[in-house]
């Protein structure tokens, strides 16, 4: 039997906000050490991974390995209902064709379940070997999603630029072209607000806006966002959350023709 | 021109 409780409902709200524009369906693998799931966009150019472990959660039980297919827009029906200070349990027999979802309020006088049904989903794993990244970008992670959101209005690509001294960010189109550059910062205060660059070789790459602007649906997820980059890979875009774990998007480089 | 690559030509099935 699989059983899962989070005190803070909002953790798991904001979750699949960032991954329901990206996946239309994924597998969510259960196993003791926590709950993963990896899934590409329906084009094949971008990748996600979530791992939520086990030790993050109030309380934790699986007991057999179990593979949740789930419709991602179903979940997000069941999960507008909801309250962002609801206590959620997510329960599961082994080798069940449903999941059921209970919510509890904070003072315990209202309880909820829904139940889904699960989905057989044909699912494409792909080995992500540990690298050493060249550049390792820290930043805000509200100001990556302006910066995403500024330069789509210039153009479908955005360069993304990285040297010892900062990191540039550059689109270009018919109405003309922007570059925004951010220097690593002095003083760091803030944590939050830090900005922070580890380079080992300067990095440049071009990637698609519209894929970048679906994972700044995680910026509520964590207050900085982490973009590692290598030469001709893909970039990996990391969002921790909280205690309990981290969203990673891995997007395929451009290249020139 | 720019081409998009996709995931499957930098990491493998597993």
């Amino acid at each position: 039997m699989f059983e899962a409780r989070l005190v803070q409902s909002s953790i798991f709200k904001k979750v699949l906000e960032a991954i329901k524009e990206l996946l239309n369906e994924a597998t969510f693998d259960c196993s003791d050490s926590g709950i993963q799931l990896q899934a590409m966009d329906s084009s094949h150019v971008s990748l996600v991974s979530l791992n939520l472990r086990s030790d993050g959660f109030d309380q934790y039980r699986c007991d057999r390995n179990l593979s949740m297919g789930i419709n991602l827009a179903s979940m997000t029906k069941i999960m507008k209902c909801a309250g962002n200070d609801d206590i959620m349990t997510m329960k599961a027999q082994d080798n069940a064709d449903s999941v059921t979802f209970m919510f509890e309020s904070p003072n315990q006088e209202k309880m909820s379940d829904y139940e889904m049904k699960l989905m057989n989903l044909d699912q494409e794993h792909l080995g992500i070997p540990e690298t050493d990244y060249s550049c390792v970008i820290k930043l805000p992670s509200a100001e990556f999603a302006r910066i995403c959101r500024d330069l789509s209005q210039f153009g479908e690509s955005v360069v993304i630029s990285c040297t010892k001294e900062g990191v540039k960010f550059s689109a270009a189109g018919d109405i003309g072209s922007a570059n925004i550059k951010l220097a690593q910062t002095a003083n760091v205060d803030k944590e939050d607000e830090a900005v922070s660059i580890e380079m080992q070789e300067k990095v440049s790459l071009t990637f698609a806006c519209r894929y970048l602007n679906y994972f700044t649906k995680a910026t509520p997820l964590s207050p900085q966002v982490c973009l590692s980059m290598s030469a001709e890979v893909p970039l990996v875009v990391e969002y921790k959350i909280g205690e309990i774990g981290h969203i990673r998007y891995y997007l395929a480089p451009k290249i020139e023709e | 021109v720019e081409e998009q690559n996709e995931m499957n030509s930098f990491y493998q099935k597993s």
